[in-house]
């Protein structure tokens, strides 16, 4: 995982994240200031104190917090409509990554989320081997061919061309196994089928927060699991991981009655800390139940602002 | 940063040029996306090369050293590798020993090995994706077919693989093959290197099923459970497996764990088949002579 | 990976999803194998 994309390049603290996104803001902001004092200039003929007053009060450059809180609305759409045009889970997730990415990278106020919505779920379909051809995607989603292939490119770039997620769903069935072994004859399989497809979903929604820039997949994973069904998870990660890895070896000693197994303490050089894990998925659960509300009201006036910062003339 | 000095090839989706890297004055290769190609936008194979090349990273698979976008092109920068083993293989001036096949084969399982430990099948093994750079090492190349090793349920195309390097499987129509397609095209080219020709090369994918049936037998249900149900099995025609010592007689500089193992990578049954850590860990690596060192070879 | 952080036990899985395949005759001749499956998704979930 270290040596992959996600990690060397999308992986955050939460302070880092939030920096990287106030300065992409403060960027953007820049731009668009700069952009309205020339249109003042260029039209200060044409426009009278109550214009200015107008274009003053209605653009204004969204700050950081409206902006995350227009990209977590626009998300929740690209999920809607990916799930709505039936994508396998994995392509659903990675267009979802893809876009939070992309943000991250750039502001609202420089490329509009309605303009890229569809280009995204068309890269991720792509990348994750499910293609579908820009008609037929185009006919599905209603949106024209030259919307959907637009931005492709300038997608890409955003997303330093690293297009391989590693999603937290094959790590759950992972744990369903590992879970199978390690407390065998502890657990019900059939309870477990429950919890498989309930923390799936949690995933699914815990994707829409910024878990994915925060924890590893694994650690997503257990965290959705642990909001499931705690008792069991943390019986499965005491079992598993409290006690240092042994390694169990027959003694040296050939008499019979003292064949029993001679335990060696043998600390792995990468052994799991066990207490870090735990506060890890305690966080990761923090993010996890504290997802963004944003309302149709608070994106709507957000987005004003957006239009009215790239179209004064409109004022 | 990056100069294109020299066009070296074309193919359907890209163009190849010889390069430099200004700040360092090191030789790249560049591999041009043509855009206005692919009426779906960017190409999948331009898709596929970015998306595992930037994932990988061993001695032994093509170094991905930058991607740009230039004139609306996506550019992908590539470690400069002169040769590759299909031009040694067709170069009858080139003399390489037994040590010499054994580095390469060495190197390139050491590449394969670490993509399907990454869980990404490549798809294309064939002498001319197997590149040399300037001091001996092999690197894996060409990811246009690669794929993430797919989940269970997905349904995967057997129109993959150069045809001669094909497996039985995906001549067949198999739709959820596994890794073990890689490493029959592996034991195709093991035996290309000892051959010095093509070892199974049919006319059409027709003749394909029969040359590779022909030349290691028709599988049957008994050592392929299920085979017999590919629609395409019935029309075959029955072939007994070599002896043996027909396989001596064909491989003739073959020594006994050289022969296990090709005959390992070219298990008909993709369930049987070597798994890449079993042919690292065949004893052929072990036996004299040792692998030549990459280095001193011509 | 000297210590892979998982023994891989394929008689204790009740996965009556991967099992299925297993009798299915397409997966059985294309090559599928549940180690494989297995391997990997032990594979992501200690990665």
């Amino acid at each position: 995982f270290r040596s992959s994309s996600q990690y060397r390049l999308w992986s955050f603290t939460k302070e880092q994240l939030d920096t990287k996104r106030v300065d992409t803001n403060a960027h953007a902001v820049a731009a668009i200031e700069e952009k309205l004092t020339m249109f003042k200039k260029d039209y200060a003929s044409d426009i009278s104190e109550e214009d200015a007053k107008m274009i003053n009060e209605k653009a204004i450059p969204l700050t950081a917090e409206e902006e995350l809180k227009l990209v977590d609305f626009y998300a929740k759409k690209v999920q809607g409509i990916a799930q709505h045009l039936n994508l396998p889970t994995e392509v659903v997730s990675s267009a979802l990554i893809f876009f939070k990415r992309f943000y991250l990278e750039n502001s609202v106020m420089e490329i509009d989320p309605k303009t890229i919505v569809h280009t995204i779920i068309f890269l991720a379909c792509k990348s994750e081997n499910y293609f579908i051809s820009v008609d037929s995607f185009s006919k599905k989603t209603k949106a024209s061919r030259d919307t959907i292939l637009k931005y492709e490119f300038r997608i890409l770039e955003s997303l330093k061309f690293s297009l391989l997620c590693h999603h937290p769903f094959k790590p759950l069935h992972g744990f369903f196994l590992d879970i199978q072994n390690v407390l065998h004859g502890k657990v019900d399989v059939k309870y477990m089928g429950e919890i498989y497809t309930k923390t799936k979903k949690r995933i699914s929604d815990a994707l829409l927060t910024d878990v994915a820039f925060l924890f590893t997949p694994p650690q997503i994973t257990l965290a959705a699991l642990s909001l499931e069904d705690e008792q069991l998870t943390e019986k499965y990660l005491e079992t598993k991981f409290s006690n240092t890895d042994t390694i169990i070896e027959a003694s040296k000693d050939t008499n019979e009655k003292d064949k029993d197994s001679e335990v060696i303490k043998e600390d792995r050089p990468d052994k799991i800390n066990y207490i870090l894990l735990l506060s890890l998925i305690d966080q990761c659960k923090e993010v996890m139940s504290n997802p963004s509300q944003v309302s149709m009201e608070e994106a709507k006036s957000s987005a004003a602002k957006l239009y009215f910062c790239n179209h004064p003339m409109n004022i | 940063e990056y100069t294109k000095e020299k066009k070296v090839g074309e193919g359907t989706y890209a163009v190849v040029y010889l390069g430099t890297k200004q700040s360092t004055g090191r030789k790249i290769a560049i591999k041009e996306i043509k855009t206005s190609e692919f009426k779906d936008g960017l190409d999948m194979s331009a898709i596929r090369e970015v998306k595992y090349l930037q994932e990988i990273n061993h001695i032994n698979v093509i170094e991905l050293v930058d991607i740009f976008m230039a004139y609306n092109n996506l550019n992908l920068v590539l470690e400069y590798l002169p040769t590759d083993l299909e031009v040694v293989i067709k170069d009858q001036n080139i003399l390489f020993t037994p040590a010499d096949i054994k580095s390469w084969m060495l190197m390139t399982l050491r590449g394969v090995y670490h993509c399907h430990r990454n869980f990404i099948l490549h798809r294309d093994l064939k002498p001319n994706n197997l590149l040399i750079s300037p001091d001996g090492q092999i690197k894996v190349a060409d990811f246009g077919l690669a794929r993430a090793i797919p989940a269970p349920y997905d349904v995967l195309t057997s129109n993959v693989v150069t045809r001669w390097y094909r497996a039985p499987e995906l001549l067949l129509g198999a739709k959820h093959y596994t890794s073990a397609v890689d490493v029959w095209s592996l034991g195709i080219i093991f035996a290309e290197l000892m051959l010095r020709i093509p070892y199974l090369p049919g006319q059409n994918d027709v003749d394909q099923i029969d040359v590779t049936f022909r030349a290691l037998g028709t599988p049957t249900d008994k050592d392929w459970p299920g085979v017999s149900k590919f629609s395409t099995y019935t029309q075959l025609q029955t072939y007994p497996p070599p002896s043996r010592d027909e396989l001596r007689k064909r491989f003739i500089a073959a020594s006994e764990n050289a022969l296990d193992l090709m005959s390992g990578m070219l298990t008909m049954n993709p369930q049987k088949r070597w798994t890449t850590i079993q042919c690292l860990q065949s004893e052929y690596f072990t036996e004299l002579p040792p692998p030549s060192d990459p280095s001193t070879i011509k | 990976d000297p210590f892979k952080r998982y023994i891989m036990n394929e008689i204790v899985y009740e996965d009556p999803f991967i099992k299925d395949l297993t009798k299915k005759n397409e997966y059985i001749a294309s090559g599928f194998r549940t180690d494989f499956v297995y391997d990997r998704l032990l594979t992501e979930a200690f990665m």
